[in-house]
């Protein structure tokens, strides 16, 4: 599944 | 990941370098809101629990235990340390903390971005950590003398979230043209939280006067 926005950040 | 992304994280980073190097050196906390380092703990638990579910990259990996280690490491200083914890500014650190909690926590679960546990705690993190600089603010306030580091601290954690917005304005652009609305109007807010100090520290700087917030 693609990553839910956003939330590659910290 | 992007330069300001990157310099965004850098400086939180660096601010928390700072308010170690602070304690552990000077051995004192005065000045430091353990309202908002409490604040911090819960912000950052509550976000990374997808540490054990989702797997974005060794660096998200590491900074998150890092911002969770070193956030236990300054409460547990300001709270437990036999000498730090006598420095504490208990009189001045008056802010009822824990009364930012419900809001936030009601607000995660009328707007989340999907209604699961992690989605919800996600979103709660996010909004408690727009606001929870508030009793850091309210204590420089009250301080009549804020010494160099504290102000740096301060002015470190504005800063990154200054660039993380300009992160985002730069990821709109180049990357997906979606609007982000609980992330970037939290984080507004958060930053916008920050003007009047950022006003007064410039301003201090530049007069080469020391650093004095306006009750």
């Amino acid at each position: 599944r693609e990553l839910m926005e956003g939330h590659d950040e910290l | 990941m992007n330069i300001f992304r990157l310099a965004g994280d850098m400086t939180h980073l660096l601010s928390i370098v700072v308010l170690l190097l602070k304690i552990r050196t000077t051995k004192s906390c005065a000045g430091i809101s353990l309202k908002t380092q409490e604040l911090y703990v819960i912000v950052f638990i509550t976000r990374y629990l997808d540490l054990f579910t989702r797997y974005v990259s060794f660096y998200n990996t590491a900074m998150k235990l890092v911002f969770i280690g070193t956030s236990v490491a300054i409460v547990w200083y300001m709270r437990l340390h036999k000498v730090v914890k006598q420095t504490y500014s208990r009189d001045e650190d008056t802010f009822k903390h824990y009364l930012l909690i419900p809001p936030c926590f009601i607000l995660a679960l009328l707007i989340p971005l999907e209604f699961t546990v992690t989605e919800i705690l996600w979103s709660f993190s996010i909004y408690l950590e727009a606001v929870a600089i508030l009793p850091q603010l309210l204590l420089l306030q009250r301080s009549s003398n804020i010494d160099n580091l504290t102000g740096s601290y301060v002015f470190l954690l504005g800063a990154y979230r200054a660039l993380y917005i300009v992160n985002w304005v730069y990821r709109f652009f180049t990357e997906t043209h979606k609007i982000r609305w609980i992330p970037w109007i939290s984080g507004l807010v958060q930053t916008a939280l920050y003007a009047d100090f950022f006003y007064y520290y410039i301003k201090s700087w530049k007069n080469h006067e020391k650093l004095r917030l306006p009750a």
